[in-house]
């Protein structure tokens, strides 16, 4: 049964003509995790290699393709934790970072806290060598569009993005 | 957002999700991803969990934790992400996906929102599905 490694891309609406990109993002994905586990890499090693695959995807919600907050800027947040010694890391609203879910490895593994938000998490991105990215880089015309598409009045980006309950 | 679950060949899990949050969200907001318990959890002694959906509802229920109790209790894979999520229902009317996984290498993934693009790498075979009820395989 081992090793196993299970991805996901997101629940919620997905149009029509994003399917194919979805499904063929989280199966390179799933492959790439899977190719670290029969290298001999940790678990850990495989899940923080298939989401970076996934961040590195404009067709997702995290790293390039996040979504937009309010004002037009992309802000993410990402987790880690090791089953073995319970381990964790995270950083929320960090900015200009194109895999956040290797900052929240580093937060894991360089510092004795669980999370490092906004400004601090960058300041330790910095302090780390993590190279910083420009927005732009992170924004895609779909995630634009819909940010636009949400600022009238009487939009309701939850369920834009969650669709209908299955 | 995205995320995944694994267990290596000796048996370790782990739990990784990354996420821009909710469309238009307020400047500052924080959802259920960076928080422990809400946007994963592992812990060799019971599995892993990767979750996604309304943040402000998984927060709720404290998903991912919530899942690994029910399989604490003894409860499959299955049938304990399915029971977290008829709970963020329930409660909270929230909508979401899991994906889970048990150190013996069992796995699913399960979901109450319309989609979720998932995949799975295990003895060489690639699973994968989009909408409730699929789900693919062909060779890695």
């Amino acid at each position: 049964m081992l090793p196993v490694v299970v991805v996901h891309g997101g629940a919620g609406h997905v149009p029509r003509e994003r399917s194919e990109m979805s499904i063929s993002g989280v199966c390179s994905a799933a492959r790439a995790g899977y190719a670290v586990l029969q290298g001999g890499g940790s678990s850990m090693d495989a899940v923080v290699e298939a989401v970076s695959q996934l961040e590195n995807n404009p067709s997702f919600n995290a790293g390039c393709g996040s979504v937009l907050n309010i004002n037009g800027d992309v802000e993410m947040d990402a987790f880690v934790m090791d089953g073995k010694t319970l381990g964790n890391g995270a950083v929320s609203t960090v900015r200009n970072i194109a895999n956040p879910i290797q900052l929240a490895r580093l937060v894991m593994d360089k510092t004795n806290h669980a999370c490092l938000t906004a400004e601090g998490a960058n300041r330790f991105a910095r302090s780390m060598g993590v190279p910083e990215v420009p927005q732009e880089s992170l924004i895609t015309e779909y995630s634009r569009w819909r940010w636009k598409q949400n600022l009238e009045p009487d939009a309701n980006p939850v369920e834009c993005q969650m669709g209908k309950m299955g | 957002t995205v995320g995944a679950v694994a267990v290596d060949s000796e048996g370790n899990v782990a739990c990784a999700t990354s996420t821009g949050g909710i469309l238009n969200k307020m400047e500052g907001r924080v959802g259920d991803t960076p928080c422990i318990g809400c946007g994963g959890y592992a812990d060799n002694q019971i599995g892993a969990v990767s979750t996604t959906g309304h943040g402000e509802a998984i927060m709720k229920v404290v998903l991912a934790r919530l899942i690994l109790f029910h399989m604490e209790q003894g409860q499959s894979v299955e049938a304990a992400s399915d029971l977290g999520l008829a709970c963020m229902k329930s409660r909270v009317a929230g909508l979401g996906g899991v994906i889970t996984v048990d150190p013996q290498g069992h796995w699913t993934a399960r979901f109450n929102s319309l989609q979720m693009a998932w995949a799975a790498a295990q003895s060489d075979t690639l699973h994968y599905g989009l909408y409730a009820g699929e789900r693919f395989t062909q060779s890695i």
